[in-house]
């Protein structure tokens, strides 16, 4: 087998170790597992970089255990709005998108973006219009909901306090 | 935040990050994951790289462009450059997060300075590593 590697990562400012119950330690392990395991499949049996990176973005977009797609925590206005990119290491292509609601899955769309536009970011409503004319899934607010990420914004939506993934303790006003 | 780093039979290289952003945040926020450069970035020559973290400080310090620099320009390790970055730069910017990344040769970098990091990686015929740190 040729050199071939991947990497995942499911976020910082989550759950910390300490405080993950068993099952949950368990379940977010899987998520990862599941991910690597088939991008690493797909380069094993010769695919692209970025089909992987595609991939396995794409499959933790899916799980809910972590804050991307279906998983997003919940704004201000208690909406979810997704930010995604990829580029390729060869080309130097490079396609994102950002703040863009309802789209299942946000890397999709940054890669039709990279594919088939000459820019290389698009945002909000264009975004959307964009991914509509690339024949993309969007999904009701209800997929994107979660009843613990619904919980934790309901702590401080009445606030100006914003918070890192699963951040477990309120306790800083960041940026 | 999710994200991805991969390295191809062809020796090509390629990233990608995804997020729901922060909860609570207001007047369409955005952070580092869709600036190229800043969150996300793959160059065969030097690295490919997805963060995750506080993406205003990450913006600042334009976090994965800076670490394929420090290895196109100074010479560094993708070790060495990711340390620099994470655990010094970023640290100094009062930053919190981390990247994972590789390069042409397979090395696979996963450096961070908070809580609650979890990681995967894998490299050809090798185990499963998978991580949840601190």
């Amino acid at each position: 087998m040729k050199n071939i590697a991947i990497a995942i990562h499911g976020g910082a400012g989550t759950i910390t170790k300490k405080n993950l119950t068993p099952e949950q330690d368990k379940a977010y392990r899987a998520g990862l597992q599941e991910a690597v395991t088939a991008g690493h499949g797909l380069l094993a049996a010769g695919g692209s970089a970025l089909d992987a990176v595609d991939l396995a973005v794409t499959l933790l977009e899916d799980n809910p255990l972590f804050n991307a797609g279906r998983g997003s925590v919940f704004t201000k206005e208690g909406k979810h709005e997704m930010d995604a990119a990829i580029m390729c290491g060869n080309t130097l292509e490079a396609g994102a998108v950002a703040g863009v609601r309802s789209v299942k899955n946000p890397i999709k769309l940054a890669r039709a973006v990279l594919e088939h536009s000459d820019h290389v970011m698009l945002s909000g409503y264009g975004a959307e219009d964009f991914a509509r004319n690339h024949g993309l899934a969007f999904a009701p607010e209800a997929y994107f909901f979660d009843a613990h990420r619904y919980k934790q914004w309901s702590e401080v939506r009445d606030s100006a306090v914003f918070m890192l993934d699963h951040t477990e303790q309120v306790d800083a006003k960041f940026g | 935040t999710v994200g991805a780093v991969a390295l191809d039979q062809n020796g090509h290289t390629a990233a990608a990050t995804s997020t729901g952003g922060m909860t609570n945040k207001n007047y369409n926020r955005i952070g580092d994951t869709p600036i190229i450069g800043a969150g996300t970035y793959a160059n065969n020559a030097t690295c490919a790289i997805s963060c995750t973290g506080h993406g205003e400080y990450f913006m600042r310090a334009v976090v994965a462009y800076d670490v394929s620099c420090l290895i196109e320009y100074k010479g560094l390790s993708l070790q060495q450059a990711c340390d620099e970055v994470v655990m010094q730069k970023l640290v100094r910017f009062g930053g919190e997060g981390g990247l994972i990344a590789l390069n042409k040769a397979g090395e696979v970098v996963l450096s961070f300075n908070s809580e609650g990091m979890y990681r995967a990686s894998k490299k050809n015929g090798e185990p499963t590593f998978v991580g949840i740190y601190r």
